[in-house]
Order: C-alpha cells, then structure tokens, then sequence
C-alpha cells in the first residue's frame, strides 16, 4: 500500500458517495446515467468474486463490500426509489456497443482461462469503458449540474492516482499488471476532456457546467 | 490452472 493507491481508493470512494448522497438528499437522479451505474455495479460483483475464493486484508474486503453495497444501492435509487426522476430519453447510450467487444476481449486477452479470471479482466476492461454512458448523456444534453461534475471528477481522479500507484509499484517492487495498466491509461484518457472543463469551468465558480 | 492470480488491488 502506498500513499497514491490509498488516495485513489478514497477518491474512488469519495466519488461514490457524493453521488449516492446527491440522489438520497435530492431525491432525484436528474442527470445520473443510470446505464452507467448498472455497468458500475457489474463491473464490482464480476471482480470481487474473490471475495469467496481468497482473503487479502481486512482493509481490501471491507472496502470491496462497500464499493459492492453502495453500487447496488444507488441502481436501487435511480430505478427503483427515485424511478421517475430517471431522464431515460437523455440515457441513450448503446451499451451492448460496450458489453460485447469487452466480453469478447477478456476471452481473448486474459491472464488464466478460468470462469474466475475472465470475470476478473472483463471487469476490468469493462470499467474503463463504464462511464461513457454518462459523458454521452452530458454531450446529449448539453450540462451538468456541478455536484455531478464533482462526482466525475474524483471518479476520475482515483484511475489517475492508481497510474501513478502502478508506476511506484513498478519502480519499487518489480510489479506490472499490463491488463490493468492499459486499461487504467485508456480509462483516464476519457476523463481528460472532462478534467479540462472541470478545472477550467466549474472551479472558477460556475454553478453548472455548460458545454461550449 | 494450479494457481489464481492474485489480485490484491481493487
């Protein structure tokens, strides 16, 4: 463990909980990709999976229980609570564009070709494509509140500290996980443009944020 | 496969 893994993890779950809160107080999920939220929660349960098979640390399964809880929860809330604030016309995303190429890939490109470790690299590669539905609702219609850019920015954030997690690791003890590094790299790139116009926009005090 | 990978990160 070191000090950018950690700060990643709590970016991650940061990010997590300023979106479960911004829905539970305001009981509404205006804005919110709920297809985005879905493939979140199926990107969780097809990697903590291990939590059957191996025991790491208390820390990791505690928080993996979290991450788990709290990803369900929030599809609860947007489909099932708060269903009718649920803007299904903006969340259009086309996610079996995501699902099959990404279940294909971990076929293919998987470090063991067991149910368990494909699971694994689908979850994988299938977070880094995960919240495209969401940037594709904010192209669509155009805004976002800021507490929603809050939420995207810590969520990428936490694959950005994890990069540079992989390079200390790399540097101190030798490791490199090649499917998650490349996937890390091709996550944060979809974060870069939204990165630019955090900073630039909502940071200088804007309330929403506003696509030019 | 004899042995898992081991995946200690999440």
């Amino acid at each position: 463990m070191n000090v950018f893994r950690l700060l990643g993890d709590v970016s991650h779950l940061v990010a997590i909980i300023i979106l479960f809160l911004k829905i539970f107080r305001s009981k509404s999920c205006a804005g919110i990709s709920g297809k985005s939220q879905v493939l979140f929660a199926l990107v969780f349960t097809t990697r903590y999976l291990d939590l059957f098979t191996s025991f790491i640390s208390i820390y990791n399964t505690v928080m993996k229980v979290v991450f788990l809880v709290l990803s369900y929860a929030t599809v609860y809330l947007i489909y099932l609570r708060f269903r009718s604030s649920y803007d299904s016309e903006s969340d259009t995303f086309r996610v079996e564009f995501l699902l099959v190429p990404v279940a294909g890939l971990s076929f293919l490109e998987n470090y063991d070709f067991t149910p368990i470790e494909i699971l694994w690299t689908f979850s994988i590669y299938l977070e880094s494509v995960a919240i495209l539905p969401q940037l594709f609702m904010i192209t669509k219609t155009g805004e976002a509140e800021s507490i929603t850019t809050h939420y995207l920015f810590f969520l990428g954030l936490y694959r950005a500290l994890y990069l540079a997690n992989w390079v200390w690791r790399y540097h101190t003890e030798g490791f490199f996980d090649q499917i998650a590094v490349v996937s890390g790299v091709v996550q944060t790139i979809f974060y870069c443009d939204f990165f630019y116009l955090y900073v630039t926009k909502v940071l200088k005090g804007n309330s929403k944020l506003t696509l030019p | 496969a004899d042995e898992s990978v081991d995946h200690d990160e999440l």
